[in-house]
């Protein structure tokens, strides 16, 4: 059965879109199949797969406002055992829209339910905020992933992260528990880097895992967008796959010791 | 009488509150009159300023909700001549709570009238996204700043941000013609950044202005955060700091030149 890993964090460009698209091929490589769940109105995850967005006419948006379900608007990608439900700015107006139906924030968790066994993962990239879509990414998950890059917002969000899942599972008696929280975006040569990687690991401590896989800054998987594929299919050598690969399997093994 | 310049860009992590806190401390520095407004539930505006988020009491969404006034809730800095009116995460439940009223995209603008005769210029820092609180900053500007970082996602928001800016202009009567295009983050060593960099020039060209000034990744602009103050404070001599420096004098050349 389908384990549902939303990739959030409110803070703005810390490469959620990346890991989403890039461990989800790796794990697909391996031979899982994956489903990706792109809830972000910007649609990035759609493009990096290299599907043209807004030609698209069944996105996640009409899936969440019951015009088609998840299996109708579901689409394969160029890599086998792979599928993605697009998103394009039509779910802009989503938040809106839904915050008037009675209970908004499951509609997702219960449109996955109908595909759920289909998969062995299933990813949602969520958009930068703590809003509605945010809050049905964290009600439809089995497990949260958390990209973090090494920087001094990044580590300042953590806090009010941590009270919104909070308030999900005392309130809506939905727990996501961490899967872990990974870094991204780091530059070790930079003693900030550093100094918040350190503070970071302090600050989840014994309570959450932190990925021992550590996401470099690494131009290639910046360039691997423009050719509409994930970086781990675009480059197989650059050091931005290897990370990714390795993190996939970090993922798995997390699984065989449960 | 002050002109209200909106900073936003939906796509995350893109130098929005970089550019919004330095090129106002830089305007700050040159003798101009400043207030800057966190519109971000992340509040990262506020932490620039050494301003402690979760201790303060009237921040904008109490000015937002009805609670206070604009020139309440501002607070001085430590820079002489620039206030701030603070955020926290209260702020993230104001786009469901607003949208119940009517006429709800217009209460920002309403509450800066009282205050806009006291400065040169209002920046206003964006969250990411194309949500009420944008829409807000958009029906309150004078005109818009857009930083946009040289890569390959953030050229792709672009027709979507010029839509919205459409939207509002002709569904709420409300322009706020583009006052210029800043490249962020950038790094002219990789064939990505140059290559975004000619296709943004491309994609504006004559129809809006792209400002001269680059601002180049530069780790101190990354480190300021943690010390509480703008870079062009914490350290005069960063590249960095000269980049924002050169910004804020091309910014009042345009008004100049108007
Ligand atoms: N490890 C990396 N090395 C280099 N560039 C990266 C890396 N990870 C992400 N990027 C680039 O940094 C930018 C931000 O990453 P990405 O868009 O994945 O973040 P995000 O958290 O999804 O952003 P948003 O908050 O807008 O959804 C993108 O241009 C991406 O190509
Ligand atoms: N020119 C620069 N050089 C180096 N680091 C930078 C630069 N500009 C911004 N940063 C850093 O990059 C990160 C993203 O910048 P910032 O937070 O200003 O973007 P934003 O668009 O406001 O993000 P959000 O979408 O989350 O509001 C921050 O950690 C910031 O310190
Ligand atoms: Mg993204
Ligand atoms: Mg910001």
């Amino acid at each position: 059965m389908g384990e549902v890993v939303a990739i959030l964090n409110q803070k703005g460009g810390c490469g959620k879109t990346t890991t989403a698209v890039n461990l989800a091929a790796a794990l697909a490589l391996m031979g899982k199949q994956i489903l990706v769940i792109d809830l972000d109105p910007q649609g990035n995850a759609t493009t990096a797969f290299g599907i043209e967005k807004n030609e698209v006419d069944k996105t996640i948006y009409t899936v969440l406002t019951g015009q088609d379900t998840m299996e109708e608007a579901l689409l394969s990608t160029e890599i086998s055992g792979l599928h993605l439900v697009p998103s394009n700015i039509s779910l802009s107006g989503a938040e809106i829209e839904l915050s008037k139906e009675v209970g908004y924030h499951t509609i997702l968790d219960l449109s996955i339910d109908d595909i759920k066994e289909y998969y062995d993962y299933i990813f949602i990239d969520v958009p930068p905020s703590l809003g509605i879509l945010t809050i049905n990414s964290l009600m439809a998950a089995d497990s949260v992933l958390i990209p973090i890059q090494a920087e001094f917002y990044a580590l300042e969000g953590m806090a009010d992260l941590m009270e919104a899942m909070e308030l999900v599972e005392t309130r809506l008696k939905s727990p996501s528990p961490i899967k872990g929280i990974l870094l991204t975006l780091y530059d070790g040569r930079t003693r900030l880097g550093r100094d918040v990687y350190r503070n970071i690991k302090e600050y989840f401590g014994e309570r959450e895992y932190v990925f021992k896989t550590v996401i470099p800054r690494n131009i290639t998987l910046a360039e691997a967008p423009s050719h509409g594929m994930p970086c781990v299919i675009y480059d197989e050598e650059s050091t931005g796959t290897e990370a990714y690969k390795k993190l996939a399997r970090e993922f798995i093994q997390l699984e065989d010791n449960k």
